[in-house]
């Protein structure tokens, strides 16, 4: 462990607790994807597949337990409770995930460091992840005034991963042969995502006015 | 081994 990833692991913490915290108080989802939420929970169910069966770590085993149920219990939130998902707007979040599940799949099958179901399924899970944002991003091009708690949610969901780069660069440098092209692309691929939001976020800090992404 | 190593992070 390293202060980059122990810092990427809080900001990830950071993020989901800040959206909890948005469904869980003010009852909710507003300019939140439900399909960005879907892909996390199938992203965490299939990268966490081996939680009971390879022990890493306490701290690995607690993190992965929040992972999943936030992300499970946010998609029942938006999906299931009367008070949020009146707030869900679902005439907006219609970016079609389901053709990127498919895509992730075959590609885990294609390209993968080692051919075993826990591998690829862990392979697959990097590649959702990296384009998991997507519907997120979509929908907030078309949400007129994003509040504050959404924007941070989105920003902290994507300065975990570019800590995750800087925790990476750390251990190439520190561990000898220490070196995975499939996790270090698929994360600056993800990270590379959040480029645009990352301007027009610390552009609304920075002038101190609403956030807003063009059409 | 390989395998641990890739996956001792979240």
């Amino acid at each position: 462990m390293n202060i980059f990833r122990l810092a990427g692991d809080m900001t990830h913490l950071a993020s989901v607790l800040v959206l909890l915290l948005k469904i869980h108080t003010i009852k909710s989802c507003a300019g939140i994807s439900l399909k960005t939420q879907e892909l996390y929970a199938l992203v965490f169910a299939s990268r966490y597949l081996d939680i009971f069966t390879h022990y890493v770590s306490f701290y690995n085993t607690v993190m992965k337990l929040i992972f999943l149920g936030s992300a499970f219990s946010i998609v029942w939130y938006i999906r299931r409770h009367k008070l949020v998902r009146r707030s869900y707007d679902k005439d907006h979040d219609t970016f079609r995930h389901y053709f990127i599940v498919l895509p992730c799949l075959i590609l885990a099958l294609l390209i993968h460091e080692k051919f075993t179901f826990r591998v690829v399924m862990w392979t697959f899970s990097l590649y959702l992840e990296a384009v998991a944002i997507l519907p997120q991003l979509v929908l907030l091009q078309r949400t007129r005034n994003i509040d504050n708690l959404t924007g941070q949610y989105v920003f902290l969901l994507g300065a975990y991963r570019a800590l995750y780069i800087l925790n990476w660069v750390y251990r190439y440098f520190t561990e000898p042969h220490y070196v995975h092209w499939i996790t270090w692309i698929s994360g600056l691929i993800q990270t590379l995502l959040y480029a645009d939001f990352f301007y027009y976020y610390f552009q609304s800090w920075k002038n101190n006015v609403k956030l807003e992404l063009p059409a | 081994s390989e395998d641990e190593e890739l996956h001792d992070e979240l």
